[in-house]
């Protein structure tokens, strides 16, 4: 039903407003409506029902719908905000909004922090840290041994744990990334600034009155 | 890689490029 372009236009679940997701994220109206452009072709490229499964999710990501990747996984997950195990429009806008250039670095930062908490205890633990080397070193087919792993993650902690608890907190992990600016460099998408060059068909499928 | 950060590591992951879902 969300697969079919018409003018006039019954909406998949969980389809939102453009006017209203424009005013809550970092995009124009025009923008979020080249960002349904994109939606509609990721949410019936397997399950033709409107919404993003994460077969799709992996199938854009990878060209391959049954790649498991743990990081994909966690992706996923964090733009499921109903965490009902599909991506809808309004989840697919606000959750991009976090990688557009002119969304402030602190929703950046809170985002890469819920990412890497795997366990969801509040805070990034030495094991998880080790978790998702192994889960990086795998995906790479790269090979080293426990212990030059134990070194980095040991090397790492030292320098973000400043605390000594053996635990990254929310303020800790920003201090650290202050430090590290690199380690944002993947939650900002700069093509996002021109998503509507990318999907002029936006124009044809336009609901918004451009007096609006 | 013994000096790298861990999480600079991590961020190179190919689940965490989203700019591919972007790619025609």
């Amino acid at each position: 039903m969300g697969c079919v372009r018409s003018r006039h236009i019954k909406h998949p679940p969980g389809y939102e407003d453009p006017v209203i997701l424009a005013a809550e994220t970092s995009f124009t109206v025009s923008d979020v409506e080249a960002l349904y452009e994109l939606f509609k072709k990721l949410s019936c490229s397997i399950i033709k029902d409107g919404l993003i499964h994460k077969e799709e999710f992996q199938l854009a990501l990878f060209r391959n719908s049954n790649k498991e990747n743990l990081f994909a996984d966690r992706i996923f997950d964090l733009f499921d905000l109903k965490r009902n195990g599909v991506i809808e429009f309004g989840e697919f806008v606000r959750s991009l909004s976090i990688f557009h250039p002119n969304t402030p670095e602190a929703e950046k930062i809170a985002f890469a922090f819920r990412l890497y908490d795997l366990r969801h205890t509040g805070f990034i633990e030495r094991e998880e840290l080790k978790e998702m080397v192994l889960a990086l070193l795998n995906e790479s087919d790269l090979y080293l041994s426990d212990d030059v792993v134990e070194t980095i993650v040991d090397k790492t902690f030292s320098q973000a744990d400043t605390k000594g608890d053996g635990k990254i907190d929310p303020e800790e992990w920003a201090e650290f990334v202050k430090r590290n600016p690199s380690l944002l460099r993947n939650m900002t998408l700069p093509y996002l600034k021109d998503i509507t060059m990318g999907f002029p068909s936006f124009v044809m499928n336009s609901e918004v009155n451009d007096a609006e | 890689p013994a000096l790298m950060n861990a999480f600079e590591l991590i961020s190179t992951s190919q689940g965490l490029n989203l700019g591919t879902l972007f790619e025609k």
